[in-house]
């Protein structure tokens, strides 16, 4: 019930719409 | 207007909710004073949103600080989440500002957001990097120095994500030596 992320799935979101 | 797609609106939530905290070195104020809230997220994009938009670690001047802390921890020894506890060090040389510390700093970013630390999440506080001209630190912060195991865990994981080499250790200490300190660093109550 823990919300892990590892780094790639992390890094695809660094240009996301939301994050720019 | 644009049309968006709602899975353009979709934000990924975090297990926890991060403070992200900045300090200058002004001499003119107290310590507490040097020391601003950014702004906390808990989010995937709000993360990326903040990271995007503030300066690289490697490029503020010698004397500041970021540091991420879950919310409602302060940054600091005195902070009642962080007093019993200390935190793992990682030094830099000066040659590694250019070429490692904007990794190190990411990652170990990627680690607390990610909850690269399982089970022994509770017992992650924060991290803080620290731009000096004497050398640059970089610090992972836990709440109990007491919890050997758990400490030693999270120290190996650390040098693990930010792909230190074996042969190079980093030790953890407790906040309560670095702040009785008579020299100019505490002892290493572990090292991995």
């Amino acid at each position: 019930g823990k919300k892990h992320y590892d780094r790639e799935f992390l890094l695809q979101f660094q240009n996301d719409y939301n994050a720019i | 207007q644009q049309i968006v797609s709602p899975d353009m609106l979709i934000k990924h939530p975090l297990q926890n909710r991060w403070a992200m905290w900045f300090f200058k070195n002004d001499k003119s104020k107290e310590w507490t004073a040097n020391l601003k809230l950014i702004t906390a997220f808990d989010t995937v994009e709000d993360f990326w949103g903040l990271y995007n938009h503030i300066q690289k670690a490697s490029r503020l001047p010698s004397g500041c600080d970021y540091s991420l802390f879950k919310d409602g921890i302060q940054p600091m020894w005195e902070d009642a989440s962080n007093k019993n506890g200390g935190r793992w060090l990682v030094n830099l040389n000066k040659n590694q500002r250019q070429t490692e510390l904007d990794n190190f700093w990411l990652e170990t970013l990627l680690c607390l957001i990610g909850e690269a630390f399982d089970d022994l999440t509770d017992d992650i506080c924060g991290a803080t990097i620290n731009i000096r001209n004497k050398g640059d630190k970089l610090g992972l912060w836990t709440r109990d120095a007491r919890r050997g195991d758990a400490t030693l865990q999270i120290g190996k994981k650390l040098k693990e994500r930010l792909k230190i080499p074996q042969k190079i250790g980093i030790g953890f200490q407790a906040h309560s030596d670095t702040a009785t300190k008579a020299g100019s660093t505490a002892r290493d109550r572990y090292r991995v």
